[in-house]
């Protein structure tokens, strides 16, 4: 189980610094192990250089530097076992315009191998969903499904289907 | 496609009997602040057998039952079926589309069924063994918990390893 | 000072259901003594009731409510002690644009006897502001400070400072 | 206008100096992510005395100073001075304008100034006492951090009506 678990673990690096710099459009990823003796008990430290910077952990990284950070590991995982299905609860909302654009071209990229399901207000993001479903209230304290599929209705722009 | 549809009676904001269908690729969900998005999250999570109250914002596990509003009474019982697709040979079972159901009553006691058929939550537990479906950090990432798979403390970050392994 | 303090705290009690009603566009915002013996010492539980629902715990609020809920106590203060600026760092991050809506217009109204600097990522924020302040980071990690004055450049709109 | 500019020179990531000049009503501070708009937020609590490294969002208090790129050197003094219009006489000194410099050195040692003359931190508290100017959850609300106004401590809340009363 420790050669398991080091195969693996060795594989995620390599992977979180493939996404980080994809993300980030350049600068460097970094995990480490704390205790490189006890591997199967050791924690793992995440570190990040954004281009240009200085590596650092991730507390002194800003509010969207850091939601970025965790979704370059979530993909570096996904590289060595994707999950069959993802739901991701407003991940971009620190983001901003330049990075939800980044973001949302490796989300297409995995959404080959995993099924995607992302909460959002952003209407930049909703524009990649291949299918939208909304949530009312028309009835106060009530929550009614209403389902636009965007295959359905090529005339409904994703936009409008948020307002 | 993987999850399939969800259906959602009595739980949290849906007094009603609501369903999702889900696409392949990627699915939006929209609506307005306080509309009910997060709790078919927390629906999703609660099906796929999460014990703990507290990351289903809930005080108590009985809090997850509709508790009324200006014009509506309280119900007595939650119910979220979700049925997911088994076309690859994901989870050990041979067939090939698998409906999870749980159900909980004000009393506190939950039933878990699998395609109509009543089991325990250990049966829920060892379907889902070693997949990491459901996981906070791996498979669902909630709302403003981002930090969750950067956490502080390093040993909260071996799980993400040991899911890929 | 308990009357001092019980003054103030029913003060803003009372302004806290204003300010809630305002934003929510309804509901109820209710703040309650834990221990109303001891006044002086005790803790202060917040209860909101958004239009048409039960009242509750903040605990049990969607994330945008409970943004909206934490500017309905801030502003229920600042009717009772103004502060002379207030810094608000991304607070409408979780908000959707019909409560960034009323959440601009409140916050027009305070301004006038507080000044507020806003960051926001957010285009509609924006557009309320009077003067703009940009920061880049054109050398790599070396912050710079633009400043474009909306009163200065009407030419300019907000939104295209933003990109 | 209470706060009219604000200067940081070696704070965090603003390794040159650069300075914001802030206008009535309301201001808004633009950038995209990582370019230092919470770093300003931080500067100006820093220069209200704020003693805690970690609410700074930094290690240790010296991390604070600029510790360099990958082509800049890190610097060993971090400066920021803050210009607040007092023609209102909301604090007790008779000008009109109070200007606070503050200034740490890579050694820890810090040295506050107002108007110029070197003082004590005592003497920044006093200016400042019971004002509630520079306290997080009254006069400033940093980012993510909305939770800090509603805590589930309920001792935490009793603040803000004491700042008021
Ligand atoms: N047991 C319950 N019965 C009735 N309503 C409930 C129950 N539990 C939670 N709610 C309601 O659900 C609402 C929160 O829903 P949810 O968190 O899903 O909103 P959301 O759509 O995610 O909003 P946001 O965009 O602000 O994140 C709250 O207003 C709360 O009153
Ligand atoms: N002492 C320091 N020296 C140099 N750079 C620093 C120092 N401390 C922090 N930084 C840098 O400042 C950056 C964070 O800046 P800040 O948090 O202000 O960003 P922001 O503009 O608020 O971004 P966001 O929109 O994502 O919230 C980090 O990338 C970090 O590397
Ligand atoms: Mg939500
Ligand atoms: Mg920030």
């Amino acid at each position: 189980s420790e050669e398991l678990f080091t195969a693996s673990y060795n594989q995620i690096k390599m992977n979180f610094h493939t996404m980080f710099r994809r993300l980030f459009g350049g600068g460097r990823g970094e995990l480490r192990l704390m205790d490189p003796k006890n591997v199967l008990t050791s924690g793992i430290d995440i570190l990040a250089q954004p281009p240009g910077k200085k590596l650092e952990r991730i507390s002194l990284l800003s509010g969207g530097e850091r939601s970025l950070t965790a979704v370059a590991l979530l993909f570096a995982t996904y590289m060595v076992k994707p999950s069959p299905f993802c739901i991701l609860d407003e991940i971009d909302a620190a983001l901003d315009d330049a990075n939800v654009g980044r973001f949302l071209g490796l989300l297409e990229e995995f959404s080959r191998d995993s099924q995607f399901i992302i909460i959002t207000h952003n209407k930049k993001t909703v524009i990649g969903a291949s299918a939208l479903l909304g949530v009312t209230m028309e009835e106060p304290g009530i929550s009614k499904v209403v389902t636009y599929r965007l295959s359905d209705a090529p005339s409904m722009p994703a936009s409008a289907a948020l307002s | 496609v993987f999850l399939k549809s969800v259906e959602l009676f009595g739980f949290k904001s849906f007094a009603d009997k609501s369903k999702l269908m889900f696409s392949g690729g990627i699915s939006a969900l929209l609506g307005p602040n306080g509309c009910g998005k997060s709790n078919i999250v927390d629906s999703i999570k609660w099906v796929l057998g999460e014990q703990s109250s507290k990351t289903l914002r809930a005080g108590k596990m009985e809090d997850v039952i509709f508790n009324g509003t200006e014009m509506r009474k309280q119900l007595n019982i939650a119910e979220v079926s979700l049925v997911i697709s088994n076309e690859e040979g994901y989870l050990p079972m041979d067939v090939s589309e698998i409906a999870l159901k749980r159900r909980v009553y004000r009393s506190g006691e939950s039933e878990y069924y699998i395609n109509n058929v009543p089991v325990k939550l250990k049966d829920i537990r060892e379907l889902f063994f070693d997949t990491g479906i459901g996981k906070s950090a791996y498979s669902i990432l909630e709302q403003g918990k981002i930090d969750q798979i950067l956490s502080h403390r390093p040993e909260d970050r071996r799980y993400i390893f040991e899911e890929a392994a």
